[in-house]
């Protein structure tokens, strides 16, 4: 499913 | 990940570390805001609730771990290290944080990208993130006093904010869907409100330099 903005960044 | 972002986690967790070993050498915190530190580390516990979670690279959990660490590392050394939180300028210190944490977290709960535990706890860390320095800005501008705050400090804290903004016009041009407004927007007023601190702290350290001249 959708995961959303992954947020890749710290 | 580019060059830019790498730097940019590279010098904020450097700036952060710089800090920590700067109050832990001279065994002194004076002129460093208690309060900002606070922030800080709320900033990153509520922005890495998915360490457990979302596996995304070795890198990714590596620093998180070290940045929460290193951040309330510096918090428990100016609340309870002996030494440390003699130097603390408690009565200078007063501004009201929690005023911060309160509108952040209000202003989480209307802008965000999804209505979820998670990204709603991540959209206030980033708007935390970006006022954090405030209260550090104003015991500066109290005290104008810069012995903690070294210029490596205040250099990788300014590199970090440089770096991240290359980094998101880097992304801007090269991905097809890049948006990352709050983390943009949200990061531009953090590197104005920085700004405004470095003014303040060239300013000290010019009139510090003054008065050491020899006599």
């Amino acid at each position: 499913g959708d995961r959303g903005q992954d947020h890749d960044e710290l | 990940m580019n060059a830019f972002r790498l730097a940019g986690d590279i010098t904020h967790l450097i700036s952060i570390l710089v800090l920590l070993l700067k109050i832990y050498a001279t065994k002194s915190c004076s002129g460093i805001s208690l309060k900002t530190q606070e922030l800080y580390a709320v900033v990153f516990l509520a922005r890495y609730l998915d360490l457990f979670t979302d596996f995304i690279s070795v890198y990714n959990s590596v620093m998180k771990v070290v940045f929460i660490l290193s951040s309330v590392a510096i918090v428990w050394c100016m609340r309870r290290h002996r030494a440390v939180k003699r130097s603390y300028d408690k009565e200078l210190d007063t501004f009201r944080h929690y005023y911060l944490v309160g509108a952040c977290f209000v202003f989480a709960l209307l802008v965000h990208e999804k209505f979820t535990f998670q990204e709603v706890f991540w959209a206030f860390s980033i708007y935390l993130e970006a006022v954090a320095i405030i209260p550090q800005l104003v015991l500066l501008q109290r005290s104008g006093n810069v012995d903690n705050l070294t210029g490596q400090y205040v250099f990788f804290l300014g590199a970090y904010r440089a770096l991240y903004i290359l980094n998101w016009i880097y992304r801007y041009f090269t991905e097809a869907k890049f948006s990352r407004w709050i983390a943009c927007i949200s990061g531009l007023v953090q590197t104005a409100l920085y700004a405004d601190f470095f003014y303040y702290y060239f300013l000290s350290w010019k009139n510090n330099a003054k008065l050491n001249l020899p006599a």
